[in-house]
Order: structure tokens, then C-alpha cells, then sequence
């Protein structure tokens, strides 16, 4: 799991 | 990238478009909240710290600079603009800015997902952009005759945030490790403050009558 799954959102 | 998403980010980009679209062209910024605007350009100042660091895509950093450079072209609007200045009522739009900054800065140094300076500030935005549309719905309520360009921003921003509600769920069911309670409570805490504003403004269309909001 990437803890930057949600950066790759606005 | 799912349809949900996708629907989203147009449907933010559409409400901004619609904001700059009455300013530029009826040079009149009635009826707006400069003090939503600044918390929405802190919001994206913040979050976009990795703008230049951080590729994703093509995508994400064209839509990144526009919002950035749309939110602060409307406070620059707002502040400085010989003409449009002179439409912002100061004494309506009272909301104080402190008020919903310290507690999100106190709330993102204690729970956040990793205590760094980027993902602080990172964290704050969210918080911040949950709450950062508030002095836009007090002035509302406090003005009398909303016009119809102001009524369809607030609304294009609470459907903006809606349809990302339902890009979470479909990413959680089709994504692993997909956990993000941060992210999800305070984008449905944002999405619930709309739905006042929501039944008034389907009352309004449904009734075809101006769209006014209660004291």
C-alpha cells in the first residue's frame, strides 16, 4: 500500500 | 481515472470558470465571498506544495495550475481591480478567517497520516477546504437577491464535491489498499455543509422563483 494513493487526486 | 472522477474535476473546473466568467465579463463580484476565495487559494497553495517535485500526470499538473492560478486571479480580482472592487460588500462579508484556520492547523498537527511538513500541510488543506465555504454560504443567506451566476458556482462546487464522495466508493471497491479516513470524513463533512443550500436551490428550480436562501 502507497500512503500517496490519495495525491493523485485534486 | 474513473467516470466519477473525471466528472468531478469538470465539474470543479466548470464552477471556477463560472466565477471568473461573471467577474471578467459583468465586472461585478456582488454576491461572492472574497473570504471563501482566500481560504480556497491557501487550500490549493498548501496542497500543491509538490507541484513541481511530485509528477503524476500531464493531467493532474495542468489542473493543479489552473485552480491555483484561477483562485488567485479571483482575490486579485476582488482586492484590486479598479472597478470589480468597488461591488464587494465588506460589511456583508464578515466571516473571520482565523476562526476556521487555527483549528484546522491545530487539527492537521495532531491527526494526520505522517507527521512531515508537507503532509501537515497537506492534511490542513483538506481540513481547510471542508470548512473553507462557509463565509460564501453566510453571505448568501445574508443577501437578499442572489443572482443566478453565484447560485450555480456554489452549486457546480457542491456537485464537484458529491460526485468525488462517489469516486471514493468506486475506487474502494475496485482498487486495493484503498483506505483513506482523513480524506473521506472531511470530504463528506464538506459535502453535508452544501446540503442546505441544496434543497433551497432545487426548490427554486422546481418552482422556477429566484433562489433565496432563509435568515
Amino acid at each position: 500500500a502507497d500512503a500517496d494513493t490519495l495525491k493523485d487526486e485534486l | 481515472m474513473n467516470i466519477f472522477r473525471l466528472a468531478g474535476d469538470m465539474t470543479h473546473l466548470a464552477s471556477v470558470l463560472v466565477l471568473l466568467l461573471k467577474i471578467h465579463t459583468i465586472k461585478s463580484c456582488a454576491g461572492v465571498s472574497l473570504k471563501t476565495q482566500e481560504l480556497y487559494a491557501l487550500v490549493f497553495a498548501t496542497r500543491y506544495l509538490d507541484i513541481f517535485f511530485n509528477f503524476v500526470s500531464f493531467y493532474n499538473t495542468i489542473m493543479k495550475l489552473i485552480f491555483l492560478g484561477s483562485s488567485f486571479s479571483i482575490v486579485w480580482y476582488i482586492r484590486r481591480h479598479r472597478i470589480v472592487r468597488r461591488s464587494y460588500d465588506k460589511d456583508q462579508d464578515t466571516f473571520r478567517h482565523l476562526f476556521l484556520l487555527l483549528p484546522c492547523l491545530l487539527l492537521a498537527l495532531v491527526i494526520n497520516e505522517r507527521f512531515t511538513f508537507k503532509e501537515v500541510l497537506w492534511t490542513f488543506s483538506l481540513y481547510l477546504e471542508a470548512v473553507a465555504i462557509l463565509p460564501q454560504l453566510v453571505l448568501l443567506q445574508r443577501t437578499r437577491n442572489i443572482d443566478n451566476l453565484t447560485g450555480q458556482y456554489v452549486f457546480l462546487l457542491g456537485a464537484y464535491r458529491a460526485l468525488y464522495i462517489l469516486n471514493w466508493i468506486y475506487r474502494y471497491f475496485t482498487e486495493e489498499h484503498y483506505v483513506h479516513w482523513i480524506t473521506w470524513i472531511a470530504g463528506t463533512i464538506q459535502t453535508l455543509l452544501y446540503g442546505d443550500f441544496f434543497y433551497y436551490y432545487f426548490q427554486s428550480w422546481k418552482n422556477n422563483v429566484r433562489l433565496e436562501l432563509p435568515a
